[in-house]
């Protein structure tokens, strides 16, 4: 009963993903992962490698895409009914929070569900994306409105779930997981954020937030591919100086996704 | 236009909050960090007073108390139509966690906002709170349907907000105090936890996530209280084994709240 309403629709006439390939969602069901963090640099390491690459924020609430890839003066143009989106070293960028930033309100987004679904489907489906080979959406968390109207609508490809060491993290990890079966989405891999902290002064490894549960959820899933970060200074100097981690340090070993 | 939504009602007949003197919400705008830890033990610090108090888990997508305060065979009792709270060391507890423990659906929560609202208002208006000095209200992330509803319906005297040194959560965090700055509800404190980390091998302390903003906060919204939290293995570690803190180690530098 709870999942009744998890039977995907026929994807919508979204007329701006016509000419993308594969649509993979970063998400985890838990807030303050890192899903974002993981999202910019997944779709920057894509691009290095020579794909097409767009990035879409689809956190309506609370949009961080503005704070990790920074522009000057934000305004977005339309051409005819599509939105173009911004392009920072050949990525395409769209997020709810450079529509407002381009219309001067940066208020709170203070809206009921029904609103927030028909924010994303005009935001997703009437940018101007192009061709692509990847389009990456970095999901907010929870399995509300937003998981359910992509889900619904959007021709996902694949899932990469972001998960922290804690038990609070794993637990809404799984429930996270779960929605992506619900919604017939593959998950095809596994990145436990935050694994330790290194003390640069003395080396010692500190693993702040616990061993973690990155095998059991592997095993638990069937996961092939699973990857650890540690927590780093770099990481967060880098998103919030509006520069993805990637650009900055290409040696950096969170990079060597 | 977008906070149209946020002219407050009048509080609904909510029974069970009759005979509640105060009712905090904790908040932040931004998931993961810290507002279930921060929430938690401060409403086991107010009960250590001396005073009656109820814990309220808001978030129905991924609800923390029954990770942070475990019981080992959760059941839920009904007296009338009111549901009997848990009750820990003194203090009444209530989340979604509970209920879908009690009977026996750990699925995700895959809904829409109006259904999402209705069992918050049964949630938090049925449980037969009794006479409680202080109800702590665990808030979820974001500025939607929940935050709506609780705003609108719940006497809520005052907010407490989490953030932590990251921009990301700074600008999430605007909004969420802006959010019940339209709901009427004023922020009392500020807590900005996971402030640094220290070594215990070489007492080095470490500021992982930057130096934070906590006093442009202060200045900007002219908060009285302000805290600072370390990030510490053990908040996790009690948090991951259901024991809070307050309880388990109440010589802790981060319980003297
Ligand atoms: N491994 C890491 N080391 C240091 N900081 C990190 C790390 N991963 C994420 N962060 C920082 O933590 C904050 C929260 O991450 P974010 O990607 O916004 O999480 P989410 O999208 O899951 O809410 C960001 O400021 C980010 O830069
Ligand atoms: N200061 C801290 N040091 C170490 N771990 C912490 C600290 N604050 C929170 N945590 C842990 O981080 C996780 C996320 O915190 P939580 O309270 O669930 O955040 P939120 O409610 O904002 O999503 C929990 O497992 C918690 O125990
Ligand atoms: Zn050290």
């Amino acid at each position: 009963e709870m999942t009744a309403q998890a039977i995907k629709q026929k994807p919508t006439q979204m007329k701006g993903l016509e000419k993308v390939r594969h649509i993979i969602a970063v998400g985890s069901g838990k807030g303050g992962v890192g899903k974002s963090m993981v999202a910019t640099n997944l779709a920057f390491s894509l691009s290095k490698t020579g794909a097409k690459v767009g990035l879409f924020d689809a956190d309506i609430y609370g949009p961080s895409l503005p704070t990790m890839v920074g522009f000057e003066n934000v305004s977005l143009k339309m051409e005819g009914s599509f939105i173009e989106p911004l392009d920072y070293e050949g990525v395409k960028l769209m997020s709810f929070g450079y529509a407002t930033e381009s219309s001067g309100e940066s208020g709170p987004a203070i809206m009921r569900g029904p609103m927030v679904a028909q924010v994303i489907q005009q935001l997703l489906g009437s940018t101007d994306w192009g061709e692509l080979d990847y389009l990456i959406l970095d999901m907010p968390p929870g399995t509300g409105d937003i998981q359910l109207t992509i889900g619904q609508q959007v021709p996902v490809t694949a899932a990469v779930i972001v998960t922290t060491p804690q038990r609070i993290s794993f637990v809404d990890v799984v429930k996270g997981i779960q929605m992506f079966d619900e919604l017939k989405i593959p998950t095809i891999a596994v990145v436990e954020n935050m694994s330790y902290f290194k003390c640069n002064d003395c080396s010692k490894k500190h693993q702040v937030f616990g061993k973690g549960a990155l095998n059991s959820l592997s095993e638990e899933f069937g996961f092939t591919q699973s990857f650890q970060f540690p927590m780093q200074y770099e990481v967060a100097y880098y998103s919030d100086n509006g520069q993805p981690l990637v650009i900055a340090e290409p040696e950096n070993e969170v990079t060597q996704l």
